[in-house]
């Protein structure tokens, strides 16, 4: 988050505390796919967080590596009282697994995604893929860090919200080829103008001239006829 | 003309104002013309109201565009301009609020200016900034230096945006045009865009004209 320093290259994955809120937030929400998605008998609960780091991509991407084990709760209880299952007593403890989960954090939509699940026993060396979530949109994560970085700098710096993912990705998207616009400019640019970023970044040419400028201007060879201007002294 | 020239230093213009989301640019251009030229007949420097133009200018289509000539001759008709502060800006039509006691600023008619870019510097170093309009293509990506955007880019036949010239000169051997803009101070430099000048670039100096006071 932008509050928390970054170390290394923008966009790197970074370490980050397995107390994070955010990191905790996120096993949560990975522990809760895990029970939809398995079909074990009792709920599984994360009972050890091994490590966590966070990589800006669209939003923020965790991969955190946990011990799961199998709590005495049905998987019919309540979804708000899993926190208060016990988990199985020593001899059960064969069944632990080690899992890393990729969880994507989409800040300014509060909505995550799991990308990935990989589980395996906490005795075995082979991790064994269980199952891979496959993205909300189906879409790669294929934009640059760079890019996203400098999104989400333009998002702060003139304090954008949009109303949904989808308004996110979109302006997102016209952001991108705003900047492919600004970096055609830039390589054929003949004077000393710098080009890039702009409050009207977010922005397409077309909501641009329809919100800022002026289509009267371009029948400017309508106008009345104007009286001449007087010639400047000789002075 | 002199080699360079810049009514800012003369205390001639008003600070950058923010059209908002509204096609009133037309507005922002003729008022600041106004301003300059009422500062040069009576040595006062007002901010004079663009909303009264948006609401009041029947000839204009409000944040849907107008022509600056439209606007000199509603200004006429009207009796003047208020100031900033007794119409104040508010970036959407509403009904015509204005009051001929309230005028503080009126012009006698307007002048459209010659095409050469030397003609229009010597004209704006002799009596004050100059209304004038391009194609603002470039604008939407620009953020600092002297924009001088390949023709492609900046269809001189193309104008879509009214400013204000306040001054010229050359920065490191570059010729430019010192333009007020109505985006707000946090565009461009200060609010200022700089153009190359010299080759007619983006047809700014084919809308060129002024009040006279």
């Amino acid at each position: 988050g932008p509050d928390r320093p970054v170390v290394g290259a923008p966009g790197s994955p970074v370490r980050v505390s397995e107390s994070d809120p955010a990191v905790l937030k996120a096993v949560k929400f990975a522990e809760e796919r895990y029970n939809m998605g398995s079909n074990a008998m009792h709920v599984r609960r994360v009972s050890k967080i091994l490590s966590a780091s966070e990589q800006l991509v669209k939003g923020v991407r965790y991969s955190i590596m946990v011990e799961i084990g199998s709590t005495q709760c049905k998987k019919s209880v309540a979804l708000s009282a899993v926190d208060t299952c016990e988990f199985f007593p020593e001899p059960h403890k064969q069944k632990t697994e080690v899992c890393l989960f990729e969880v994507w954090d989409i800040p300014w939509e509060s909505k995550s995604t799991l990308l990935k699940q990989k589980c395996q026993p906490a005795v075995s060396k082979e991790p064994k893929k269980v199952a891979a979530v496959p993205l909300t949109h189906g879409k790669p994560l294929k934009e640059s860090v760079e890019l996203l970085t400098q999104f989400k700098n333009f998002m702060i710096t003139y304090n954008r919200t949009y109303s949904s993912q989808e308004e996110a990705e979109k302006r997102l998207h016209i952001f991108q080829e705003n900047m492919k616009t600004a970096q055609t400019l830039q390589s054929l640019e003949q004077g000393s103008a710098e080009y890039g970023v702009t409050k009207f970044s977010d922005l397409t040419e077309d909501e641009f001239r329809m919100m800022y400028l002026n289509p009267m201007l371009s029948q400017w060879s309508l106008q009345k006829n104007m009286k001449l201007a007087t010639p400047t002294s000789k002075v | 003309a002199p080699d360079s020239w810049d009514w800012r230093d003369h205390g001639v213009v008003s600070p950058v104002k923010n059209q908002g989301m509204c096609g009133s640019c037309w507005a922002f251009s003729v008022t600041g013309n106004i301003e300059g030229q009422w500062f040069k007949k009576t040595g006062q420097l007002l901010s004079l109201s663009e909303q009264e133009l948006v609401d009041c200018d029947k000839l204009d289509q409000a944040c849907g565009g107008g022509l600056p000539s439209n606007a000199y001759e509603a200004i006429e008709k009207l009796g003047g301009l208020e100031t900033e502060t007794d119409y104040s800006y508010t970036g959407h039509k509403q009904s015509c609020e204005f009051s001929t006691g309230k005028v503080v600023a009126y012009i006698n008619g307007s002048v459209e200016l010659p095409n050469d870019e030397n003609q229009i510097a010597a004209w704006l170093a002799e009596n004050g900034p100059v209304s004038a309009a391009l194609n603002a293509f470039a604008m939407q990506f620009y953020r600092k230096g002297v924009s001088h955007p390949l023709k492609i880019f900046c269809n001189p036949w193309m104008i879509d945006h009214a400013v204000l010239l306040v001054g010229y000169g050359e920065r490191n051997g570059i010729p430019f045009w010192a333009i007020k803009n109505s985006w707000g101070e946090d565009y461009g430099e200060q609010g200022y865009y700089y153009l190359y000048r010299g080759s007619r670039l983006c047809g700014i100096n084919k809308m060129c004209s002024s009040a006279i006071v």
